[in-house]
């Protein structure tokens, strides 16, 4: 039965699609079933597994607002075993459209409900907010990963994070546990990176990934291919730094 | 009459509130009167200008939603002529509080009108969504600045931004301009960096800032210290190029 992890994190730019996109491939290589959803307007978990308008006729919109079935618009990806539920600017109406509908917190799990069988994991890639879609992922979800830089901003965002977390575990979700919290984009040069680092474990009781995410040109590079940096750049510090994340999300979970 | 900025991309991460503070902060060195609008509910541009919860009592949450009027709000910063309305996490809210509201769009604009005449600038530090607050503040502004980091995802963002700009030109603010594009976060050692700003001037038509933000360790610290770059370290290169931004916005806008 599938686990359902969300991705999430309201601070913009820490590597949430980056995260969901390298880690799920790399998850999908170790041969898991895996299906990423794309729960962001923007698509770019979308167009980052190179996945254009044309490639699909149905987005997770269709599923929250027009009923249309989640196995009608699965599509296959590059990757082996890697499927996603796309994503385009239409998901913007669903923040808005969810407003009056009854168990509007309840939506993306009733979809995710009648897929999780046929995946090992399933991610869910969050746009940077706290708004209607992100609360219908925690509540979707067995588990959250969140990514985090270790600079100023990023880290202020954790405790308003891990309130609504709580929030959402005593009511709607009490499963709902974190799976981790992930450090990303880590540039050992800047003194502040590893300061801020080791506060991490001040600010939160939670597991904290012993994966550490490095900044590496070739990740940030290989959405323009539209490819998970495991198929742009296998030897790169990017793809060992995923692989060895899904390594341990998988020891982690009893799963390897 | 106070010219209206807001700072807007709907990507995450790409240096919109860190434009916001030290971009307000360098116009109000030069001697213009000026106020920031923190409408993010992660409250970064009124922390990384050194307020805690103690020091307002009022927020731009206040404002919108519990008729607060605008000049109880504003709180001075350490920065001599910059001024600021603060936001904390309660501003989420607002975005569904509005979704009922007549006139939901023009809720900000309603607020800005009431204290535009005491400043000479005002800029807006708007949340990475195209949701109600940031559609509220491109009504509110008279002209949008558009940070953009020179990597994939932001620049594929770029053009949904401008849909949104042309939806509202056409209706709800015809006035609204683009003050311009600014390339944040460069790092010249990249060779996808120079490659794809490049690109933006294929992509938009916009005047684009000649000013470039370079990557810049003091900007990243400076939030830490509740200060702008310019007053954490005033020898910086991100001190600098602020200033010159500050510049270009002047004598761009017949003002210097
Ligand atoms: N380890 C890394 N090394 C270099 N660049 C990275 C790394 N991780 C992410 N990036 C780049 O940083 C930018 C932000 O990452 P990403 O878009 O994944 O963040 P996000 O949290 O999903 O953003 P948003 O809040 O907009 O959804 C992207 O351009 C991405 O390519
Ligand atoms: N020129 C720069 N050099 C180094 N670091 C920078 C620079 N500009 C921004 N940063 C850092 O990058 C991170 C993202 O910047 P910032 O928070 O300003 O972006 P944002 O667009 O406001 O994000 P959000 O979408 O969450 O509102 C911050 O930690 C900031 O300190
Ligand atoms: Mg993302
Ligand atoms: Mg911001």
């Amino acid at each position: 039965m599938g686990k359902v992890i969300a991705i999430a994190n309201q601070k913009g730019g820490v590597g949430k699609t980056t995260t969901a996109i390298n880690l799920a491939a790399a998850v999908a290589l170790l041969e898991k079933k895996v299906l990423l959803i794309d729960a962001d307007p923007q698509g770019n978990a979308t167009s980052g597994l190179g996945l254009k308008a044309d490639d699909f006729e149905y987005t997770l919109y269709d599923c929250i607002s027009n009923g249309v079935e989640p196995s009608e618009s699965i599509k296959d990806t590059e990757v082996p075993n890697l499927s996603i539920i796309p994503s385009d600017i239409q998901l913007v109406g669903a923040e808005i459209e969810l407003v009056n509908v009854p168990k509007r917190e309840f939506i993306l799990q009733s979809i995710v409900e009648k897929v999780k069988g046929r995946y090992d994991y399933i991610f869910i890639d969050c746009l940077p907010s706290l708004g209607l879609i992100t609360v219908n992922a925690l509540v979707a979800a067995d588990t959250v990963l969140i990514p985090v830089q270790s600079e100023f901003f990023s880290l202020e965002g954790l405790s308003k994070l891990k309130d609504t977390i709580n929030i959402i575990q005593s009511g709607m979700n009490p499963r709902l546990e974190v799976e981790g919290i992930l450090i990303t984009m880590y540039d050992k040069r800047l003194r502040m990176a590893s300061l801020l680092s080791g506060n991490i474990k001040e600010i939160v009781t939670d597991y904290i990934f012993e994966t550490v995410i490095n900044r590496n040109a070739k990740i940030n590079e290989a959405p323009m291919m539209g490819k998970p940096v495991l198929l742009y750049d296998a030897a790169s510090t990017g793809s060992r730094n995923f692989l060895n994340l899904a390594y341990e999300l998988l020891t982690k979970n009893g799963d390897t």
